[in-house]
């Protein structure tokens, strides 16, 4: 029973809010969103506009991809190249008011998933960290 | 009580087996485990020994760390620094016969942890989405 008291909570209750989250900007160059996720250690982060709004995600594979050349790393890429042209666009969203449950099934998939409100104004993550302390908390009756 | 059913199994149940991970040796180059992260798309793997031991991980970030200079990515250093200099040797591990629940605990902070036998030798990894995925066909009672 308690379990699914865990399930119908509200999303919103759990995430990092926006201005706890590393994200880039659609016009940045690939080489600034490799210092941003050298500096922060994440993997990968969301891409915002000016406006706050969710574009997609960028992240070290989908950067390492793009430079790899056919013998060698082509790092003189990095500043060619926008993240606006290797984000990845198809991500799941989440809002506020959605559930748990919702958000643990889209869990097993992807390491995060971004929350937005319903004009696609960017509000904060829900993570596989949170899912899982939380989980076990409540497993352990 | 379906719950701790679950808790109760066994990892090696659940682990990716040796076999299917990709890893990389203590004594290749940086540029080397660079080229094994971008080909598999994964942010993270082991550092095994000639033998099949592990001694680490290694991983985007820490590769993105060590090559980070005061203005500019020194790409160069990347042939220069062996796995075994950079690799992260503080990692927690399981054992076969070890439950679930102390991987799903280990699993809040880490998303994939080793198992490796009593002699150190690596079997293979449980990873969150495996455990995330388990978790989630038990609560839907
Ligand atoms: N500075 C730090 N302090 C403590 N633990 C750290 C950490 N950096 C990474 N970790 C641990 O490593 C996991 C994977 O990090 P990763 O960067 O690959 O993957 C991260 C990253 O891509 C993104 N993320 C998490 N927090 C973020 C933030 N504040 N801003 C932007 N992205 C974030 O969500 C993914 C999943 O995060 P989650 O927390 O479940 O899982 C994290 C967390 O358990
Ligand atoms: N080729 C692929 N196909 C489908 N989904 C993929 C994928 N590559 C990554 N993902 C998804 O992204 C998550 C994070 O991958 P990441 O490489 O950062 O983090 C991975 C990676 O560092 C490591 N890992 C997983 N499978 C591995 C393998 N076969 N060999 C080596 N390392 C592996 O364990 C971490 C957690 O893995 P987990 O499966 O929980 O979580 C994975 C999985 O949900």
């Amino acid at each position: 029973v308690r379990i699914s008291g865990f399930l119908d909570k509200s999303v919103g209750d759990y995430i990092i809010p926006s201005d706890r989250v590393a994200h880039v900007q659609v016009g940045n160059s690939l080489e600034h969103a490799l210092l941003v996720l050298t500096q922060t250690g994440y993997t990968a982060i969301p891409v915002l506009d000016s406006e706050y709004k969710l574009h997609g995600l960028i992240s070290t594979p989908l950067i390492l991809d793009a430079i790899t050349g056919l013998k060698r790393f082509e790092f003189e890429k990095l500043d060619k190249l926008a993240v606006e042209e290797i984000m990845n666009k198809k991500i799941p969203t989440l809002t506020l008011d959605d559930t748990l449950e919702k958000g643990l099934k889209l869990l097993i998939n992807h390491p995060f998933v971004c929350t937005v409100n319903n004009e696609g104004y960017f509000e904060g993550i829900l993570t596989r960290r949170v899912i899982l302390k939380q989980l076990t908390a409540y497993i352990h009756l």
